[in-house]
């Protein structure tokens, strides 16, 4: 499913160069469950990115199902996200002054279906991360975690075949970050492919493969006994 | 140093009345450890705000140094929590396209320093929080634990006596975790009163007093073995 060769990724602050990956190459398969660990700035979010075809490497191929995305239209990539990928952001990005109801249904809106079954959809994707009773709230008025779930919610609302989900239950406590990583084994079972960047050891163990990074590098790469 | 009286806060949405503080009672003296704990929505940012002079309950008392903060004017709130007050909040509030160094220089601005002065207590406490070399980057620039990290930095560059932090270790790993616990942990034992809201078991350990907020409550208040 995700073949990357080589990726580099060098940012320019000033007259300063940030090397935020630094030669990377991953394969994953579909259907797999693969933990990505690693220091704060150590290029997680970045390689995550990246593989969802929110960013292109600076050097280096990414093949996404047998896909060259490298050479890829920003509306190409638009279409290849939208019909393929779910993707929950490390800081949510809802969109203000919109209810979680609204959010939820937004990937929603490319699909040819009537407002009744995006909201439908959207609202079953809502209860299901426990947040009945707060569809008509904007992201002000919803809790972090909550604002969280909504994220979560419009990332699964598609039924991709790819969740990327960078630290899904960072604002969650213990009860509600077990429900979310339930639902996203379940749904890993029925034949998604879940790639997340957690710092929690309890939440990586999930997964049944971990991948470490390091400044930028791929430190280590190991099957983990499943739970 | 805090003594929170039957504090109610009660939000409106649409025709729906969320009660999201329902009669708390709190005391906190000068130079304590606070860990405040709970389930996502039940409360924990809500309190936060209130005690953090950041909003006034709907009901209720909330004295601060003996002063009744529900009758303060904004301005006069402001200057409170300007002079007494470092807050840390769940989702960061940096100012964008401005640098790391700019943002965490903001609360110095009416304490009559000059810039020199402000870049060198700004810069000294970005090193703190380990984000030497990061300084010139603006929040798009940093990763999230980065980010996270410069609101701390910016939180206790006034060295204020009443630290509020809500989830500061939400976005780093073990380690930087670790690191900004210790920074929270010395400058508790030169005085610092600290509350702090957090999901994880590790972080809560170093409070000396750990309180359960459930559905807008207080559900547990009890002291904890200091490490
Ligand atoms: N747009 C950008 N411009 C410049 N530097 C950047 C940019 N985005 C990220 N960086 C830098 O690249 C490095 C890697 O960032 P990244 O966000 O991938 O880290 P991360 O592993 O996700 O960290 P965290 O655990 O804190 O979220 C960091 O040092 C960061 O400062
Ligand atoms: N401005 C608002 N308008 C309406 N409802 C609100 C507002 N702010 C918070 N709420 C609601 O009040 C409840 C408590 O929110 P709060 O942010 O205090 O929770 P929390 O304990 O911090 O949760 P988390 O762990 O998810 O951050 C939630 O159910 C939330 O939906
Ligand atoms: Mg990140
Ligand atoms: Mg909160």
């Amino acid at each position: 499913l995700i073949v990357g060769e080589d990726i580099w990724k060098v940012y320019r602050v000033g007259d300063v160069e940030v090397q935020a990956l630094r030669g990377v190459s991953i394969t994953i398969e579909r259907g797999e469950f693969v933990a990505i660990m690693g220091s704060s700035g150590s290029g997680k979010s970045t390689l995550m990115n990246i593989l969802g075809c929110l960013d292109q490497p600076t050097k280096g191929r990414y093949r996404l199902n047998g896909v060259e995305v490298g050479q890829l239209r920003p509306d190409q990539l638009a279409e290849i996200r939208n019909q393929q990928i779910g993707f929950v952001f490390q800081s949510f990005n809802l969109i203000p002054r919109t209810s979680a109801l609204e959010n939820a249904q937004l990937p929603l809106f490319y699909r040819g279906l009537s407002l009744k079954e995006q909201r439908t959809l959207a609202s079953a994707a809502l209860q299901r991360v426990g947040l009945k009773g707060r569809e008509h709230h904007s992201p002000t008025q919803l809790s972090g975690g909550q604002q969280q779930r909504v994220a979560i919610a419009r990332a699964l609302v598609t039924s991709p075949s790819l969740l990327l989900a960078d630290e899904p239950t960072g604002n969650l406590d213990t009860e509600s970050s077990q429900d979310i990583m339930g639902i996203l084994e379940g749904l890993n079972r029925e034949g998604m492919t879940v790639i997340l960047v957690t710092h929690e050891v309890d939440i990586a163990a999930y997964a049944s493969r971990e991948i470490v990074v390091k400044d930028g590098q791929i430190l280590s790469d190991r099957a983990t006994k499943e739970r």
